[in-house]
């Protein structure tokens, strides 16, 4: 089934 | 120093109690050109982004960058005793261990002075690019709400789906599977019944709907939401917080991804 991704794969950390 | 002055409570009111039950504790980042937040929940699937932008406040004055540290249980306890129509005072000095916070009836007849300590906290901050959404959709943000609590009664997560023939919302669990598609549509007589639909290009993402049911928390704030897709980036769920142009509270939710 779908895994939750997490913000950090798509936003940098600044 | 910073001092703002909002006319009515009920806006801080709102926000806090739309965001508590994702993030506990967050900086309110003071400076000239207004408060913003920027918040994770714990797991990194979801952020709020909440800006206040000087104009939203009468008067507006912060002469440094000052972050207010604040724990929100604790601020939410302060602000329950203000009423939805108090003018509400936020100051707090350069370096503040605590915020003062004061509510008036708009009748001046009752003042309540409040002093919340506040907290050293590090939060990680992410840059959130501009982005173009393939597609965007403005609607009743109860309707949007109603929508996200009946499919999760059936599933815990929803696939958007945008297309030229609507925005589709499906769902399936374990009793059976359901779907929600939404038109355009333009109601003359009231428009905060519209719904408005702008598409570039076809979009099918999958997203928890216990965060959606959180994020709608926030539909007493405005009538209207909008909600900006595009494959494979997280989905921006927004609320205008004023009438004027950039005061708002956003979502961003990361997509369930694969099969």
């Amino acid at each position: 089934s779908s895994q939750q991704s997490r913000l950090e794969g798509f936003f940098k950390v600044m | 120093m910073l001092e703002a002055r909002l006319d009515q409570a009920e806006i801080l009111k709102k926000v806090v109690d739309a965001i508590k039950d994702l993030v506990q504790d967050c900086n309110f980042d003071c400076n000239d050109s207004g408060i913003a937040l920027q918040a994770m929940d714990n797991s990194h699937v979801a952020l709020v982004s909440m800006n206040l932008q000087a104009d939203s406040f009468a008067p507006y004055r912060c002469d440094r960058n000052i972050a207010l540290g604040v724990n929100l249980t604790s601020l939410t306890k302060v602000l329950r005793a203000a009423q939805n129509t108090d003018i509400l005072t936020l100051r707090a000095l350069d370096a503040p261990d605590s915020l003062n916070l004061v509510f008036e009836s708009q009748d001046k007849d009752r003042i309540s002075e409040y002093d919340l300590k506040l907290m050293d906290i590090d939060q990680e901050h992410l840059g959130i690019p501009e982005t173009e959404y393939a597609a965007t959709i403005k609607m009743p943000s109860v309707e949007f709400r109603r929508i996200c609590t009946d499919l999760m009664a059936l599933s815990e997560s929803v696939t958007i789906e945008a297309s030229k023939d609507g925005i589709k919302f499906t769902c399936s669990g374990d009793i059976g599977n359901g779907s929600v598609t939404l038109r355009q549509h333009t109601n003359v007589e009231n428009e905060k019944e519209n719904i408005e639909i702008e598409l570039s290009e076809p979009v099918a993402l999958t997203f928890s709907l216990k965060y959606l049911v959180n994020f709608c928390k926030a539909a007493g704030l405005s009538n209207t939401v909008t909600i900006c897709l595009s494959n494979e980036v997280p989905l921006l769920v927004s609320y205008a917080l004023t009438s004027k142009a950039g005061s708002n509270l956003r979502f961003y939710l990361a997509p369930k991804i694969g099969d």
